[in-house]
């Protein structure tokens, strides 16, 4: 479903390079619960946002249902962005100006909402998320793990068949992260796939499979 | 040191009111290592702003050294802001537009450096928080985990008797993790108050005090 081929990414700033991702292969299948770890700088955030479209590798390729992503045309691209994955930030990314309903609902906007999504599926979401009595909060009215929350049910909102999400729990304690774990198993079990960067090792430890970078690498 | 007296703190919002904190009292002797712990919004990161003189609260007082907050100049708040307390932030908050080193000694150009801190303990610091090899990158060019240190060696930079620290180990890994732990040990150590608010359980045991917050509330 999801293959990445010799990924590498380099970042040239003056005559420094960094090697942020050097080599990096697997595959996911559908509705498989994979979990990336290892140190801070390894190249998680790196290697998630080019799984999700959003950044280009240097080299390497990207395979989504057998297409590599390379050879898309923009259309097919904001396609695979917009419907086809749910990416949770590691810096969440809320628009300032608008409320939580709001931000949790602007995929539907970019997307046309081809899915008919209900009012009602938000609102279960955000009550499941222990987040439904601040839909009128702007972000800055949030706190840290209410953000987090909400970005999380951004990247359902459009029923997604991938979900990437870049440390998920890391502002949350342990009673509402262990709200996500389930929610991340929920997903898996309705076949989605589920691709999560984490420090969390309870996290960590639910997926079929682990890829553990260092230095870019998969160790 | 630091005394909580009666802290509340409502946010209006229309018509509805949040409670932040209700009634939040305790005290900080000198070089106590206190950790308050919590829920996701039960308040933490409303507390520790207003301990750091950063908010008012709606209600209560702060003592710094038997002095009243609410009596003190914007002479004196200033001086407690920028050379008494060391903030580190939740969402780091580190400006765009700077490099690392620039972001780093930022406050020493707010302070004048009054304690004329030199070049070799800066890169002390960010050698032991393993990112001596990213001072001329910008935030932007950063890890999160990476954005969280500089965030760490900013509020040491001008030396301050107390350290304010929100989620300092949120984006880490457990072996950085590890290494703020042993930070913020050796600071305590040279006897400087350390308050820190944390999910991280094996961060907060190693405190001599827990305040725990719930709705608002200490439990
Ligand atoms: N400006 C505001 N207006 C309205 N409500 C607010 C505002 N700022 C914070 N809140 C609310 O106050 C509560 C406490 O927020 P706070 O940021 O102190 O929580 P916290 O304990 O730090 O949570 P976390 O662990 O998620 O960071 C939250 O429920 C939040 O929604
Ligand atoms: N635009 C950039 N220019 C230069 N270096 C970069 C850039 N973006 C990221 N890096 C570097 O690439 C490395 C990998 O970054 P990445 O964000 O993927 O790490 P990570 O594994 O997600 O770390 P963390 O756990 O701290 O979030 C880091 O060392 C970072 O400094
Ligand atoms: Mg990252
Ligand atoms: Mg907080």
């Amino acid at each position: 479903l999801l293959i990445a081929q010799n990924l590498t990414k380099n970042y040239q700033r003056g005559i420094e390079k960094v090697k942020a991702l050097d080599n990096v292969s697997f595959a996911v299948n559908r509705g498989q619960f994979i979990a990336i770890t290892g140190p801070s700088g390894s190249g998680k955030t790196t290697l998630l946002h080019i799984l999700g479209c959003l950044d280009k590798p240097t080299s390497g390729e990207v395979y989504i249902d057998n297409k590599p992503v390379s050879k898309m045309t923009e259309k097919e691209l904001d396609n695979v962005r917009r419907l086809k994955v749910g990416f949770v930030f590691q810096q969440f990314y809320l628009l300032p100006e608008l409320n939580v309903i709001e931000n949790v609902k602007l995929p539907l906007l970019f997307s046309g909402n081809p899915k008919k999504v209900e009012e009602e599926y938000i609102d279960e979401i955000l009550n499941f998320l222990g987040i439904i009595n601040r839909k009128k909060h702007k972000p800055n009215q949030l706190s840290g793990g209410e953000m987090q929350r909400v970005a999380i049910a951004r990247s359902l909102v459009n029923k997604p068949e991938f979900i990437l999400a870049d440390e998920p729990t890391a502002n949350l304690d342990t009673e509402n992260g262990k709200k996500i774990f389930e929610l991340l198993i929920k997903l898996v079990e309705k076949n989605i796939t589920v691709i999560v960067v984490t420090h969390n090792n309870e996290l960590a430890n639910m997926a079929q499979k682990k890829i553990v970078l260092k230095d870019g690498v998969i160790v």
